[in-house]
């Protein structure tokens, strides 16, 4: 599962 | 950060940046889809609203406001400044078959039912179509500028890294994001026949044109 940490991507 | 994303997303900033130096500089959009530069702000718009809330690094801001001026930028040329080259009677797929659906996917497949989550999976399901404009214009008028087409090899090469990107990270970290990967996969196979064309046909110094 995605956490925040998939937000780091463009 | 991994070398794969980093030269995704140098990949990606190329191809934004071909097509607006394209365009400026021929001082012409024709043969490109203003449809698909309009779909690409808007991706860009609906993934990047927490620029100022959320800050990642230096890299990550700075790439998300470049990419959202180049691509308002290049709406902008094309839409007003370049208008009169803007070819619409090529330029005719309907943006509303695509962006009604993907709204529709992005509420009910989600990884969390909040205004951000929803626009950002929006906007991946969405960036995964956005070019779909722009390779049927290619099909109606049976051909591309050579310029055109580095541009898109570029751009279909920028998510076929972060496919890579996504491998990697899955056996490194076992991180994976399931709608990012499956959207990115998507988009990665509608450029595949454009990749067989540029690699058989523009490579070898000819014009790209499609089989009529």
């Amino acid at each position: 599962v995605s956490d925040d940490d998939s937000k780091d991507e463009l | 950060m991994n070398i794969f994303r980093l030269l995704g997303d140098l990949s990606h900033l190329l191809a934004i940046i071909i097509l607006l130096l394209k365009i400026w500089r021929t001082r012409s959009c024709a043969g490109v889809s203003g449809k698909s530069q309009i779909l690409f702000a808007l991706v860009f718009t609906t993934r990047y609203l927490d620029l100022f809330t959320n800050f990642i690094s230096m890299y990550n801001s700075a790439m998300k406001l470049i990419y959202l001026v180049c691509s308002y930028a290049t709406v902008f040329l094309m839409y007003f400044k370049f208008k009169a080259t803007y070819d619409s009677n090529h330029d005719t797929f309907r943006m509303e078959f695509l962006v009604v659906p993907v709204g529709g996917l992005a509420f009910l497949v989600n990884h969390d039912f909040t205004p951000l989550e929803i626009l950002w999976t929006f906007s991946i399901y969405l960036e995964a179509v956005a070019i779909l404009p722009q390779l049927f214009m290619i099909s109606k008028t049976g051909e591309a500028e050579t310029i055109t087409s580095h541009y898109l090899f570029a751009l279909g090469s920028y998510r076929a890294l972060y496919i890579v990107n996504w491998v990697f990270r899955f056996y490194t970290e076992g991180f994976f994001d399931l709608i990012a990967i499956v959207a990115g996969c998507v988009q990665t196979i509608l450029y595949c026949d454009f990749f067989y064309l540029y690699i058989t046909k523009v490579l070898k110094g000819k014009q790209l044109t499609l089989p009529a």
